[in-house]
C-alpha cells in the first residue's frame, strides 16, 4: 500500500458516500444516471468475485464489500425508490455501445484466459468508460447539482492517483500492469474536460455548466 | 505475466 493509492481508495469511497447520501437526503436522484450506477455496479460485481475465495486483508475485503453494497444501494434507490425523481429522458446513453466492446476486448487482451481473469479484465475496460453516461446526461441537461460534481470530481481524482500508484509500484515493487494502466489513462482523460470545468468554476463558487 | 501479486488492489 502506498499514499497514492490509499488516497485513491479514500477519494473512491468518498465520491460513492456522497452519491449516497445525496440521494438518501435529497431523496431524489435528479441529474444522477441511472446508467452509470448500472455500470458501476457491474464493474465491481465482476471485479470482485473473489471477494470470499481470495482474502488479501481486513481492508481490502472490507471496502470490497462497501463499494458493492453502496453500488447495489445506489441502483436501488434510482431504480426502485426514488425511481419518480429519475430523469431518464436525459439518460439516454446507449450503454450497449460499452458493454459490448469492452466484453469483446476482454476476451481478446487479457493476461490470463480464465473465467475469473477475463471478467476482473471487463471489468477494468468497463470502468474506464462507464462514467460516459453520466458525463453525457450533464452535457445535455447543460448543468449539474455542486454536489454532483463533487461527487464527479471525486470519482474522476480517485483513478488519478492509482496512475501516481503504478508509477509507484513500478518504481519501488517492480510492479506493472499495462492492462490496468492504459484504461486507467482513458479514465482519467474523459474526466479532463470536467476537470477543467470543476476547477474553473465549481471552485469559485459558480455552476457547473457544460456547453450544451 | 502477472502473477496474482496485482489482486491487491480495488
Amino acid at each position: 500500500m502506498n499514499i497514492f493509492r490509499f488516497l485513491g481508495d479514500i477519494s473512491h469511497l468518498s465520491a460513492i458516500i456522497i452519491l449516497l447520501l445525496k440521494i438518501w437526503k435529497s431523496r431524489s436522484c435528479a441529474g444522477i444516471s441511472g446508467k452509470s450506477q448500472l455500470l458501476f455496479a457491474i464493474v465491481f460485481t465482476t471485479r470482485y468475485l473473489d471477494l470470499f475465495t481470495n482474502f488479501i486483508s481486513f481492508y481490502n475485503t472490507s471496502m470490497k464489500v462497501v463499494y458493492v453494497a453502496s453500488s447495489y444501494a445506489t441502483v436501488w434507490m434510482i431504480y426502485s425508490k426514488f425511481k419518480a425523481t429519475y430523469d431518464g429522458n436525459h439518460d439516454t446513453f446507449r450503454v450497449e455501445f460499452l458493454i459490448v466492446p469492452t466484453a469483446i476486448l476482454s476476451f481478446l487482451v487479457n493476461h490470463d484466459f480464465t473465467p475469473l481473469e477475463i471478467l476482473w479484465t471487463f471489468s477494468i475496460y468497463l470502468e474506464s468508460v462507464a462514467i460516459l453516461p453520466q458525463l453525457f446526461m450533464v452535457s445535455k441537461t447543460g448543468e449539474a447539482e455542486t454536489i454532483t460534481s463533487h461527487y464527479l470530481f471525486a470519482l474522476g481524482i480517485y483513478r488519478t492517483l492509482y496512475l501516481f500508484n503504478w508509477i509507484w509500484r513500478y518504481q519501488f515493487e517492480e510492479f506493472f500492469d499495462l492492462i490496468a494502466i492504459v484504461a486507467g489513462l482513458v479514465q482519467t482523460v474523459l474526466y479532463c474536460d470536467f476537470f477543467y470545468l470543476y476547477i474553473t468554476k465549481v471552485l469559485k463558487g459558480k455552476k457547473l455548466s457544460l456547453p450544451a | 505475466k502477472r502473477g496474482n501479486c496485482h489482486k491487491d488492489e480495488l
